[in-house]
């Protein structure tokens, strides 16, 4: 583990009053690796590294912990500062429409029978959009979740305009008395432009109250380039981090953050329609460092 | 890394990045720059030591699908939840189909909402038979089926669709354990093909999947797909040095023809454009 790793580097400082620079490049570097083992970019890394050396270096040696332990509990800090705090859904507006993007597998259509279930629970009254017209079986798969959670949901699979049939959905949902509206989408390359485009067009002319990127936890140094460029075409109100319940150490979220500053609102930590958690910061931290 | 002239530690530290961001992974990276550094020290050119250095890594073994050796090969397709194993299947199915064997396919994801119907749809855009049961029905007992039929009406190649599965739950871990052993134990043989099936937009947890489905399952291959997002697949290099399990094929778009043989030449090209 990080610590143990860290004890070794600074064993012999446990006497001294003050971390120097050099006993602080040892203690960095090892948290360098970790880092970079655990999926962070490494533009991420090498800006995280640096701020927590401008808050490590000159500091007391806490007469309570050892060095090993001040780095770690500076870097904890640190990181928590960039991963925030969870933030709820905005569900201010009437209907409320959550619309969910992200690259391919990486759990929307899953994640929107998990976000109905929840605001059901919740007496928030949900409602699924199918708008996902390419994949073979997608309505498929969202109308049988849509039964196994007891939720309206507007499928067709009568067209290919997908942006008529968000708009029907959505009407759809209004019509059902329905007070959150998620659309699924299909998954897409955030360097396809004419998906994007399509994203875009639906954005404006539907404008959803969220727009909430889904990325897989197992994800590598990629995510960086993807959350960039969902944010950076479409904007990007918050995340839903799945796959959590791999043993993924989740790096990505960390430059998700960085990069977009979005807050994370959900993780996916299972295949079934209650496995939805909220965001819990420190848990995350603790397995980013391993 | 064409550029002429002697490499300094700008170029080092340069090619480090471009590599980690490949998802190549720490260690792999410092061992390719040693081993560049080693193949530079003897008057190789930047360009051929780190091609080198990165060919080196990657697995001796064959790269084509296992096809020859049994008059009806078995092709288990297995992987984590969403890398895009049903959409592979169809195009492997539709690539046999073209070479002119006749396949079958089992849909053998009896689980997630629509999973074998995904399949099914495939079967018929690619008119590939495909044997599919309702949900819940036991997976084990459908490709026990699934081999009787493409025994009992003359089909030469059998491609079995699984459920994603986390490397980290072991009741999953066993159902694959056991659909491999009915096929053994069904076929007389080991599948021909055994194939992990890994999204290119995967990190370091990558090595976890191959670890833990390589001990259960003795993999035969590797299937690297999305290399049409702006992932590199480095994990790749990493993969093939520590398990020596090659990647045989590569997905590279949604749509069925999008599926090509591992070009590790190509591929290391890839990583510096
Ligand atoms: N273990 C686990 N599996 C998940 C989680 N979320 C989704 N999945 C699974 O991941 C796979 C892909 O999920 P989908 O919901 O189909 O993903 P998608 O983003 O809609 O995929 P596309 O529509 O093809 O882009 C399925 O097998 C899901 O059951 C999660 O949090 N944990
Ligand atoms: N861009 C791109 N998308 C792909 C590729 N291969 C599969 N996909 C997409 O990835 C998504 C998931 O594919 P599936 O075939 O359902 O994946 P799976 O592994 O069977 O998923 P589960 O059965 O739920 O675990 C779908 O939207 C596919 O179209 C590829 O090579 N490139
Ligand atoms: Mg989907
Ligand atoms: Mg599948």
């Amino acid at each position: 583990a990080l610590s143990s790793k860290l004890d070794v580097a600074f064993k012999k400082l446990s006497r001294r009053g003050v971390l120097r620079p050099a006993d602080v490049k040892n203690g960095l570097r090892e948290i360098r690796i970790a880092l970079l083992e655990a999926d962070v970019h490494y533009k991420v890394v090498k800006d995280f590294i640096r701020r927590v050396e401008e808050k490590a270096v000159g500091e007391d040696v806490l007469k309570s912990l050892t060095p090993a332990q001040q780095i770690i509990k500076i870097v904890r800090d640190e990181m928590l500062d960039v991963l925030g705090a969870p933030a709820p859904v905005n569900s201010d507006t009437s209907p409320t429409v959550i619309l969910l993007v992200g690259l391919q597998g990486a759990g929307k259509t899953t994640a929107a029978a998990k976000l109905a279930k929840k605001f059901k629970k919740e007496g928030l009254k949900p409602f699924l959009v199918a708008a996902d017209l390419q994949r073979p079986a997608a309505v498929d798969q969202l109308e049988q979740l849509a039964r196994d959670i007891d939720v309206g949901i507007y499928a067709t699979k009568e067209t290919k305009n997908v942006l008529n049939t968000v708009q029907k959905g959505i009407e759809a949902g209004r019509k059902n008395f329905a007070k959150i509206i998620i659309v699924d989408t299909a998954g897409r390359l955030q360097i396809d432009r004419s998906l994007m485009e399509e994203l875009v067009l639906i954005k404006k002319k539907v404008s959803p109250r969220e727009t909430l990127l889904v990325a897989d936890a197992m994800a590598g140094q990629d995510a960086v380039n993807v959350a960039a460029g969902f944010h950076d075409q479409i904007g990007i109100d918050g995340v839903i981090f799945t796959k959590v319940d791999s043993d993924a150490r989740g790096g990505a979220l960390l430059s998700l953050r960085m990069v977009t500053g979005t807050p994370i609102k959900f993780v996916g930590v299972g295949e079934k329609s209650d496995d939805l958690e909220a965001f819990q910061p420190e848990r995350m931290v603790s397995r980013i460092l391993g | 890394i064409k550029g002429p002239g002697l490499p300094d530690e700008t170029f080092f530290q340069e090619v480090e990045e471009l590599l980690l961001e490949a998802d190549l992974g720490f260690r792999t990276v410092a061992q390719v720059i040693e081993t560049a550094r080693q193949k530079l020290r003897s008057g190789q050119t930047p360009e051929e030591a780190f091609h080198h250095a990165l060919l080196g890594l990657l697995s001796p073994s064959g790269r084509y699908l296992n096809l020859k050796g049994e008059d009806r090969p078995v092709l288990l397709f297995v992987g984590v939840n969403g890398v895009g194993k049903t959409t592979t299947v169809a195009k492997v199915a539709l690539r046999l189909k073209e070479e002119g064997m006749r396949p079958l396919i089992a849909a053998g994801d009896t689980f997630r909402a629509a999973g074998s119907a995904q399949m099914q749809v495939w079967g018929t855009k690619i008119g590939v038979d495909v044997v599919a049961k309702p949900p819940g029905h036991d997976p084990a007992a459908l490709v026990y089926e699934a081999i009787d039929s493409a025994d009992q009406n003359g089909y030469n190649a059998l491609l079995i669709d699984t459920a994603g599965r986390m490397h980290t739950k072991k009741g999953l871990m066993d159902e694959i354990g056991k659909i491999k052993r009915i096929i053994e134990k069904k076929s007389g043989t080991k599948p021909a093909e055994t194939l992990l099936v890994v999204d290119a937009t995967t990190g370091q947890n990558a090595l976890r999947q191959a670890e833990i489905f390589h001990d259960a399952l003795e993999l035969t291959g590797l299937i690297l797909t999305k290399v049409d997002g702006s992932s590199k697949g480095g994990i790749v290099f990493s993969l093939e040095s520590l398990y020596n399990v090659p990647v045989k094929l590569i997905g590279m778009g949604e749509g069925v023809h999008h599926l090509e043989m591992f070009d590790p030449r190509k591929f290391v090209e890839a990583l510096f454009s």
